[in-house]
């Protein structure tokens, strides 16, 4: 799976994710990607969200609404972002991770899986990682 | 305000043969995001672009590279969600078009309609004028030995994709 989430200059907020699923699927499984709230989710008031991961797990949680849920009660693009993981780790057992942004710029690259690839550019800056702490 | 773009090519295992290869191309796809931002694009073609640019490097599951169905069959989602208006479209179970995340905009920009799947999704590419491409130009070599790998009857796919719960 593959996403983006970005703000514009005018504040515009958006994302996009993308996928062939999971290794093996059965034909005609649908996993999180393409349902709004599970795979993405985009609010100019909020924040936007890609995700990736265990689809049926991030599907039960509504991963990304879930995310923005928690950074409309105060929370940090960050701290929403290992909530929602957390949660869904200790709810129905499954790993993964996300992209996330909110209107003021802040971003965040957060996994509960042991490995996402993720950058971010910003103020002319790339910034990239794969392990947890990078 | 300061513009930014944030990229994942995806959770769980990345082989250490293949590391290197993915964070170049997340790189790459998150310069190509930015640039338009730094040019004052918008945040929507900012993340189509960026997605477009992962969905044609084989190194990651989505378009050209994406996982095999049990049938040995590409199939694939795509979703994309502007936060002004709250306009979303999606795609699923797409075969043959390069860039689902293009017909994902395309239900978002064209349609009343939010979300297309299967053949439905496939009239819609053909009325849009989206070329078709052939199956096999989205299969690699890598996403072939894995599908093979994962028939065998005490294979488990999900920890093969996503690594083993810590």
């Amino acid at each position: 799976t593959v996403g983006a989430v970005a703000v514009d200059s005018e504040g515009n907020i958006a994302c996009a994710t993308s996928t062939g699923g999971i290794l093996n699927k059965m034909e005609g499984r649908v996993g999180d990607t393409p349902c709004i709230g599970s795979g993405g989710y985009a609010d100019n008031n909020v924040g936007a969200v890609s995700t990736t991961g265990h689809g049926e797990a991030i599907m039960k949680v509504t991963l990304a609404r879930l995310i923005l849920f928690h950074m409309e009660q105060g929370k940090s693009a960050e701290a929403a972002s290992d909530l929602a993981l957390d949660y869904m780790k200790s709810r129905v057992g499954g790993l993964g991770g996300v992209v996330t942004v909110d209107p003021q710029g802040h971003w965040a690259a957060r996994f509960s899986s042991l490995q996402m690839i993720w950058a971010a550019a910003q103020n002319d800056t790339l910034h990239y990682g794969l392990y947890t702490g990078e | 305000m300061i513009p930014v773009v944030v990229v994942h090519g995806g959770a769980g295992h990345v082989p250490r043969e293949r590391s290197e290869k993915s964070m170049e191309g997340v790189c790459s796809a998150a310069r190509a995001g930015y640039t338009i931002l730094r040019g004052g694009g918008n945040s929507m073609d900012a993340v189509v672009e960026t997605v477009t640019q992962l969905e044609n490097n084989p190194a990651f599951n989505a378009g050209c590279g994406s996982v095999l169905t049990n049938k040995g069959d590409v199939e694939m989602d795509a979703i994309v969600m502007d936060g002004k208006t709250l306009g979303s479209g999606a795609v699923s179970a797409v075969r043959n078009i390069a860039n689902p995340i293009q017909l994902a905009r395309l239900v978002m920009d064209k349609t009343s309609h939010v979300y297309l799947t299967a053949e439905g999704a496939s009239q819609f590419a053909r009325s849009m004028g989206i070329p078709e491409v052939p199956p096999e130009s989205l299969v690699t070599e890598y996403s072939r030995m894995r599908w093979k790998k994962n028939l065998r009857p005490d294979a488990n796919p999900v920890e093969c994709q996503m690594g083993k719960m810590g």
